[in-house]
């Protein structure tokens, strides 16, 4: 355990904080994508197997698994029962069955194992790397973004940046090295990389999060 | 490489 790997995990707990606080102060879920809430889930869901074999392995690990769990499914339902009025199916349109389906091809590609625990934890790993992407293309779409929830995606993309310098870190110093995560990882925050220029440029410095 | 039986990152 580094102080990357501390700072990403507290990072993308945060943002889901954030995301929570948004709905309850603006009382409403626009701007947030139901198909990146759901793919999130998916992802914690297929991931997080091994809460019930690892439990007392760690605790801080089981206990972040069920929180991730836990508070992404809340999210999701209470976009779907709460603030339903805001959802709007109209611009949150990505394709989400091809991320779903390039994920479970390379997961059926390349695991580290042909078990169906290693098979499902590939899959959650390259599910990630493109969650964002219905989100980030809703946000096209609208053009513009309520701060808060620049902050959220902001705080959601550091957490897989800072887990690079984590990898190298555990790479020169640990021997340890993940090829399947940090190239999925990698991937994951390039995603990002338009958008940490806006919030850099713009939300940083005061201003609204709208798109040139 | 080393691979770890149990998943240490989240």
């Amino acid at each position: 355990m580094n102080l990357f790997r501390i700072l990403g995990d507290l990072s993308h707990l945060v943002s889901i904080f954030i995301l929570l606080q948004k709905m309850r102060s603006t009382r409403s879920c626009a701007g947030i994508s139901l198909r990146t809430q759901i793919l999130y889930l998916m992802v914690y869901c297929t991931r997080y197997l091994d809460i019930f074999w690892t439990f007392n392995a760690s605790l801080y690990n089981s206990s972040m698994k069920l929180v991730f769990i836990l508070s992404t499914a809340y999210t999701i339902y209470l976009m779907r029962t709460v603030y339903k009025t805001a959802l709007d199916p109209q611009i949150d349109t990505f394709a989400t069955y091809y991320l779903v389906g390039g994920a479970g091809l390379l997961a059926v590609l390349f695991p580290y194992k042909y078990t169906v625990y290693e098979v499902l934890w590939s899959f959650s790993i390259w599910l990630e790397s493109v969650a964002i992407l219905p989100q980030l293309f809703m946000l096209q779409r609208t053009g513009e973004a309520e701060t808060i929830t620049t902050h959220y995606l902001f705080a959601l993309g550091a957490y897989r940046a800072l887990y690079i310098p984590n990898w190298l870190y555990r790479w020169f110093l640990e021997g340890h090295f993940d090829p399947i995560a940090t190239v999925a990882g990698i991937i994951q925050t390039l995603l990002y990389s338009d958008f940490f220029y806006i919030y850099y440029t713009k939300v940083l410095k005061g201003k609204k999060f709208e798109l040139p | 490489i080393r691979i770890e039986e149990v998943k240490d990152e989240l």
